[in-house]
């Protein structure tokens, strides 16, 4: 029990550095995330201390980090939990409500990258038209008034990037 | 694997039977506040065998469509299916609701219990009974940075 | 004690019907809402029961309506209880984190109205620029990476708008 | 009345001495993620006399402008002046900490006890010691609409 434990944290330990410098990389310089047992003798007893560092930015516990550098934070820790229990596709629901314009283009353009390699699928709900507009496709629903019901449209982006061009 | 398309019926706000897809690798959902975007995401949720208490629905029954054109005679089951693409090859995932409130599972149109179910999906990778990572509902990545290191040490057994 | 409950409540109760429709008006028919008493002999001992019906929709309770929704329907219980308590200012930090763009202008216009009414003065923190164009001024709030602070920049848009016309 | 300006020394990510303003009727704050935004709107809940344990910081001596430049012998201490304007005069509300951690309240720049303090600001009708349904935090309003009846009527309470 104590081996999967400290198994589990050292992959999303080390998953967590690389995916935090690379959510937050601005000319070159990315943030620093990482992950510490406050008892690596007694891991369960004791907690798990999660600290992120938004670049150029001092150390700083994750209750004084703004509402969107906590958010992207947390999305680094779930990025670094998935890469220890891989799933084939992830569903969010208005992960970037917190975020600015740039750190939507930021996280859009992390999980378009993700998503080309062919290995996770990406079903994203979003508000933030600077996301949904980096997406592969859409699906939009609306509802029909007179049938008090949803209803769906899908849109291939691709296809039309590829008409356009 | 990937999700190929989804087959709604009858479940929250989706009346009738809808067709949703096809998902390609980026897929984003859009739509004005209301429209059933979340409902979507529970319609995924509920498909890959997650527990009632977990889907934003007091019962089963809540998770079948009603309006208020209803009479109130009306017996709707609802369904949801997951046309999975693995391989090449296709395998549906369906769950549904009866009228009364009684749930069924089915994979490739058969009739199966739960637990058989559950390992059809574990084979291909999405484990619901473990650890639910890969679906994130509306409000918990604030709740995921808002954890202490002993729910943190709690979320890490869960999911080694 | 029991009177200045009730009649808190009456006030309030009052109020966030008005609210409710006035935020949520689609071609001249809004939503309702309405405050009650679980158990009117016994306030104290009993809750109250806040429902929000948007407009065309069924009667459901509060934790069966959208993210959206519920934003609009906890902003109108905001007001309704600023009517029986004013204040003279209202500070917001991002309450419209999970309204889509239309129901961000609802909100916008109706915090402008309130604000031209000349009795309450408004502060709101928003990321949205459909929201904020509709301010008479803005605070920008910028980070100045030397110095390692935040520094300020204040424009009156109602001034700008009085040039460009 | 309204807030005219505020004036601010050293508080949280504001570094130096800074005015902000003028404030007009609806003024909107805006800014990338980690501005100080959300601080800004600590300094106002500060200023008005809410209590350290409702701001976001520890104890009041978190409150103090750090840098990673500091050599560590600053003798910081902080303050937020809010300029108040009613029937056409300005009153100035000031509450400081000084290096130590140490609270101090002035009005017109002379110093008050904090019961003195909070009598004057609610002459102008601002009632921090009530109910604080007027400073909206990030994240109060999903709260709010989350309460159980019961948490409204202890609400409601608050307020009468
Ligand atoms: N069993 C049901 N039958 C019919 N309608 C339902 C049922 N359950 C929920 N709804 C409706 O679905 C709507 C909520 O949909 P949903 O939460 O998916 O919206 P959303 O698109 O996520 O909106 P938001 O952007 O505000 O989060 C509510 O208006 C609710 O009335
Ligand atoms: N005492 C202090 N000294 C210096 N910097 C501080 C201090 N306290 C907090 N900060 C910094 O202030 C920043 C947070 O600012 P704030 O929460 O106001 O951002 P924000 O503009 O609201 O962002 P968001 O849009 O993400 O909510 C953090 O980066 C934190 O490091
Ligand atoms: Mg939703
Ligand atoms: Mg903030």
């Amino acid at each position: 029990r104590k081996e999967r434990f400290l198994e589990a944290f050292n992959v999303i330990s080390e998953e967590i550095t690389k995916v935090y410098t690379e959510l937050t990389e601005v000319d070159g310089i990315g943030g620093t995330a990482y992950l510490s047992l406050e008892d690596p003798s007694e891991p369960f007893l004791h907690g798990i201390k999660y600290n992120a560092m938004p670049p150029a930015k001092r150390f700083r516990d994750m209750d004084q980090l703004s509402g969107g550098e906590r958010t992207v934070a947390a999305l680094a820790l779930l990025f670094a939990i998935h890469k220890f229990r891989p799933s084939p596709f992830f569903v969010m629901d208005e992960v970037d409500a917190a975020l600015d314009n740039v750190n939507v283009t930021r996280v859009a353009d992390y999980i378009r990258m993700r998503a080309q390699e062919g290995l996770l699928q990406f079903v994203v709900i979003s508000l933030k038209d600077n996301f949904y507009e980096r997406a592969h496709g859409l699906v939009g629903i609306f509802r029909d008034v007179s049938l008090e019901c949803s209803r769906t449209v899908t849109l291939d982006l691709e296809k039309h990037a590829a008409e356009v061009a | 694997g990937r999700i190929k398309r989804l087959e709604l019926q009858n479940f929250k706000s989706y009346g009738g039977k809808q067709i949703i897809g096809p998902f390609g690798d980026f897929t984003a959902v859009i739509g004005p506040n209301g429209a059933g975007k979340s409902n979507l995401m529970d319609a995924i949720s509920f498909v890959v065998g997650l527990q009632s208490k977990e889907l934003r629905g007091r019962q089963l029954k809540d998770l079948i469509f009603r309006s208020s054109n209803d009479t109130g005679d009306e017996e709707r089951s609802a369904s949801v299916t997951l046309v999975y693409e693995n391989d090449g090859q296709e395998t549906k995932f369906m769950r549904c609701i009866s009228d009364k409130g009684i749930g069924e599972y089915r994979v490739s149109g058969r009739v199966v219990k739960a637990e058989v179910y559950h390992e059809q999906l574990k084979r291909f990778g999405i484990l619901t009974k473990a650890h639910l990572g890969f679906l994130v509902f509306q409000g918990y990545v604030s709740e995921l940075a808002g954890k202490s290191p002993m729910e943190l040490t709690t979320l890490f057994e869960q999911v080694s």
